[in-house]
């Protein structure tokens, strides 16, 4: 039996709009220590790696591992009737062919239940190693949005660059061309507004547009996003939650 | 001109 309990549906509601663009049917895991999630977009450039740790839900039980096959739109039809400030509740027997949406609102003893189909998605799980990254960013992720949204017009691909002090995001397109340069600093005052770079090796990476737009749509869950890169390996960007994390492992662009 | 690489040359499948 899983019975999940979210504080606030919106918690839920902002996950699923992180990534619900990018793929569509998901294996959502189950287990006494929380639920994993992991799918991989139809191009297989970018995948995407769900962790919702047991503190950040209200109450939670799972004393059987159970697998839930979910389609994303789906469930956001079902996610969008519920109002943000309601407690919502995931339930699932152990061998489920749904999953019922319990939606609260203690004030005015309103309750609002959905049930939604489960899947059999199949789905390879990949594996993914401990990798060594190059150089490990941490900026707003408000501002990584704006600085993708805005260089993303310009062109298909957008280039990232770092060298000991200096964050730079390039795009050149067919309209022309733009460029957005950041350096570490530290903001006693708003610590969450500060960027912070580590870096063994300078990085010159390329990534597709599309696939950091989908990326930005973390944004609602973290004031943050962590930015992890090499040139030997996927990039990663994540957004931690109380407990948990929504990451994207991206493929980058080489010359061919 | 620039090539997107996948992720599955560089993640094995469980």
């Amino acid at each position: 039996m899983l019975e999940a309990k979210f504080e606030e549906a919106s918690l839920f509601k902002r996950i699923i709009d992180g990534f619900k663009d990018c793929v569509q049917l998901v294996n959502f895991q189950c287990k006494e220590d929380g639920i994993i999630a992991q799918a991989v977009d139809d191009s297989r450039v970018l995948l995407v790696s769900l962790e919702i740790g047991i503190e950040a839900f209200q109450n939670y039980r799972c004393d059987h591992p159970v697998t839930l096959g979910i389609d994303l739109t789906s469930l956001s039809k079902i996610l969008r009737c519920g109002n943000n400030s309601d407690t919502l509740t995931l339930i699932a027997d152990d061998t489920p062919d749904t999953v019922l949406l319990l939606f609260e609102d203690t004030k005015k003893d309103r309750v609002a239940e959905y049930s939604l189909k489960l899947m059999d998605i199949d789905a390879a799980f990949l594996k993914i190693e401990d990798l060594a990254y190059d150089c490990t960013l941490m900026m707003p992720s408000s501002e990584f949005s704006k600085i993708v949204r805005d260089l993303s017009q310009l062109s298909d691909s957008l280039n990232i660059m770092i060298t000991k002090e200096t964050i730079k995001f390039v795009a050149d397109g067919d309209i022309g061309s733009g460029s957005v340069i950041l350096k570490p600093f530290v903001n006693m005052d708003k610590p969450e507004d500060s960027i912070k770079l580590e870096m063994d090796q300078p990085v010159d990476l390329t990534f597709g547009s599309k696939y950091l737009l989908d990326i930005v749509k973390g944004s609602a869950l973290a004031e943050k996003v962590g930015i992890r890169l090499s040139s030997e390996a996927p990039a990663l960007f994540q957004f931690d939650l109380k407990s948990g994390y929504l990451q994207f492992f991206l493929a980058p662009k080489f010359n061919d | 001109r620039m090539k997107q690489s996948t992720l599955l040359s560089f993640f094995s499948k469980q």
